[in-house]
């Protein structure tokens, strides 16, 4: 069966999103059936596939809707999305409420696996009760980093609070990978940080970088993945490796 | 008195807490009484002015704690923090379910005004409890919004919210102004932002742009804003202009 990837940082703007839309939309290209689960209010995934959430949404997943009625197709063949809304908000406050709210997303799931190789759940910029709800269904978290000093420094509370969520919510929880975004290589800074996270992270990090590319920031206003926007940019090409490299650690 | 400002944005990575530390740092050096009130559990204003939370932070202000003692000054004349710690993530939760608790920040800070000039709330990036808290607090909010694509789409929702807490919690809460970070002036992209913003919101858009510029997001890694980690950076001279335009709207 499949696997469930939460692709979380409560560090704003580390390229979350980013990695979740050209991670599926390599592998739905490579011929794998993928999901999209945007689980921010922000709905920033939904419209970087060119998506907006009429109706229905990833708020209904977690008040128990079945996952069959709220996965739809977009134009981009073998890769499906349950879009977000802003309404996604309010199951904040709801899910903080309720006790063992944390599972209902876990439930609505639970067979997931079955009619897709690769589920990314993309979260919001905070360590809340919906990325805790996405630690809670997956089986694997990816991490991206953003190359820089500020995004170094809270990687020790995302490890610390994935680990408190394998021990109380889900033991099958396992860290994929860190993965460093926005590499400037021109910069000292750039190259610090990667060296620091090599040197702080060994094998969980990927081998495979994605520097900082302006067709990456580009391509979400046309609400196409890097490629489909620009194929052959530095941007589209750094999603593959990754993408190659995240089958080889599946 | 002195004037409270939000540093408010649901995006996450749009300079937040690069605007605060930095506007606080101009003001101050020019002699003005300066404040910043660290209300993100990931506490990257206390370590961007090389600070760290022993003992008393934000928390504490939020349980009632008198500002005075939780006020402390820095390395940089002038210029005091209240530092948060990762502990803070706590109140989030705490405070949801609370009946009026979006106030205790507005009552820990009511006479703020009287010790200092400008007092900056750097928020993290939702619009959960600990953000409603500082807009209930604040006088004015101040938006940077990254030259990007994602950074524009919720712009709307934060001016919602923004008008939201002024009919219900804090009648006197302005928009100070909309300012544009990182700016690329090599990109097609930021330009292409840079107008639509402009177009849509006038002059409630600062006439300072903030450029991208590494020498900003080095100064964090020493503990120094920039005007003292690289005062001749453009990075620095911009926050130089940013706070001069404050001043004027002040
Ligand atoms: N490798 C890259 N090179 C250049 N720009 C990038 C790259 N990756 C992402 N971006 C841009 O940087 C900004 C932040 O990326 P993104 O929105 O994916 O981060 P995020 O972690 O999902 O943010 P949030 O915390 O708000 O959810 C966006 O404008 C995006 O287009
Ligand atoms: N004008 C700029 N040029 C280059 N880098 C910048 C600039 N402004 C901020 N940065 C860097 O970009 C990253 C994001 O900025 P910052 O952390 O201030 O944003 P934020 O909105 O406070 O993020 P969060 O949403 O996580 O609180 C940081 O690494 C910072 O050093
Ligand atoms: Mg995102
Ligand atoms: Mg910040």
């Amino acid at each position: 069966g499949g696997r469930i990837y939460a692709i979380a940082n409560q560090k704003g703007g580390v390229g979350k999103t980013t990695t979740a839309v050209n991670l599926a939309a390599c592998l739905a290209e490579s011929g794998e059936r993928a999901l999209v689960v945007d689980l921010d209010p922000q709905a920033n995934a939904t419209s970087g596939l060119g998506e907006t959430a009429n109706g229905r949404s990833s708020y209904d997943l977690l008040a128990g809707h079945p996952l069959a009625d709220l996965a739809r197709p977009t134009r981009f063949p073998n890769l499906d999305l349950v879009p977000s809304k802003p309404a996604l908000a309010g199951a904040t406050v709801e899910l903080g409420r309720e006790e063992g709210a944390e599972r209902y997303l876990s439930e609505a799931l639970a067979h997931a696996g079955d009619s897709y190789s690769f589920v990314f759940l993309d979260c919001p910029p905070s360590l809340g009760p919906l990325t805790v709800s996405a630690l809670a269904a997956a089986d694997r978290v990816l991490v991206p980093v953003q190359a820089e000093y500020y995004a170094l420094e809270g990687l020790a509370q995302l490890v610390h609070s994935v680990n408190l969520v394998r021990s109380r919510l889900n033991p099958r929880l396992q860290l994929a990978g860190i993965l460093l975004t926005m590499v400037d290589s021109r910069t000292r800074l750039a190259s610090d940080v990667v060296k620091e996270v090599r040197e702080h992270f060994g094998d969980l990090v990927f081998r495979a970088l994605v520097p900082r590319s302006v067709r990456l920031a580009e391509a979400p206003s046309h609400g196409l993945p890097a490629i489909a926007y620009d194929p052959r940019s530095t941007g589209a090409e750094a999603y593959w490796k990754v993408a190659m490299e995240l089958v080889e650690r599946h």
